[in-house]
């Protein structure tokens, strides 16, 4: 079995659940923040078969876009930050996959 | 060392967690939602030595219950979705061991 | 690769994060809770590469400070629980170090 920990933008967030239910996958939902942007985003916890990683990977591609984002003037401090990115790619998908010793239902 | 990661139904949550500090295994609590009844849970997270895990599973064991729940009209989206249950068992409690490689506190 | 799950005291999370974030590590935050004192905390994820593991390790010890808090009246129930401490050691960090098969990014 492994435990796949994926952290989409909130925009796709609901289209991925319904994606993910609709197949048969079950998942649960924790809000979060990122590090950098401090924007909202949020948390998916899949527990699954090996034999169904790729399709969850496969569902989480055809789900999540990709954007640009301006940073915002309150993280690059003003204008005296030249070393930080004016715009970022935000979304998409960052993805963890752990391996779990063991499920189990109550 | 293992990570158990529990999702349980917010309505067994203090009495579970109550029941872990009484039996001595320190217990993280995040809030979280179900993929499909979209209801309100809580992730629990514990760390511990592998001996206690049997100990943990005991107690979710004898704290979790499973409940039945009708299944609510907007997640079927009205009356058209025979394939989907009208109830469900509910509750109890779906856990993961995971393995960890460390656990350090400073 | 691995992933780190630290459960940090709330008012260390803002300098830790920005530790991280100029470091180049890339963080997630969740809100969560403690078990016993049940205060607000915070619970940082890091998916790193391994030979990165003793730096992010580094950024806790130098930004996370243990503190003594009275246990709460309401926790002890109390004056009838002299098995239970008044004061305890609180925050610090408690870190665990995971393994993971994969990261991806879409
Ligand atoms: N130190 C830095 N310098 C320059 N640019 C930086 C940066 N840190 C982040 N970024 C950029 O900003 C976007 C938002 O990052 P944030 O930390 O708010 O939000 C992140 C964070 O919550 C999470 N995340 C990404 N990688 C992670 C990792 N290795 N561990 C834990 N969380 C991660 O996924 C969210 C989206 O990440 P994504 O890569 O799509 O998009 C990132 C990335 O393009
Ligand atoms: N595609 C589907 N078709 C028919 N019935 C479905 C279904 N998905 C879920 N159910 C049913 O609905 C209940 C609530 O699911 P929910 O996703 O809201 O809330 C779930 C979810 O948050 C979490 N969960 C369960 N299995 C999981 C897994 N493998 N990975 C991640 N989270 C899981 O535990 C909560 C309770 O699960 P539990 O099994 O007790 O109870 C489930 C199950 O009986
Ligand atoms: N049964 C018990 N008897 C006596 N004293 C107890 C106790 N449980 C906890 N404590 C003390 O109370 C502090 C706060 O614990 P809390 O559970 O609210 O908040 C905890 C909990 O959220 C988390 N945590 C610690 N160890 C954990 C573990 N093994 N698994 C999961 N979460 C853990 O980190 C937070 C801070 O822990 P820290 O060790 O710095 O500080 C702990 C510890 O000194």
């Amino acid at each position: 079995s492994k435990l796949i920990i994926a952290i989409v933008h909130r925009d796709d967030s609901r289209r991925v659940v319904n994606a993910f239910q609709a197949s048969g996958l079950r998942v649960t939902e924790l809000g979060s923040q990122g590090g950098f942007l401090r924007a909202r985003n949020v948390t998916l916890m899949l527990g699954l078969e090996d034999e169904q990683v790729a399709k969850a990977m496969g569902i989480l591609e055809a789900n999540c876009r990709t954007r640009t984002e301006q940073v915002p003037v309150d993280v690059t401090g003003g204008l005296d930050a030249p070393w930080l990115p004016a715009e970022v790619t935000h979304g998409g998908a960052t993805i963890f996959v752990l391996p779990i010793d063991q499920i189990r239902r109550i």
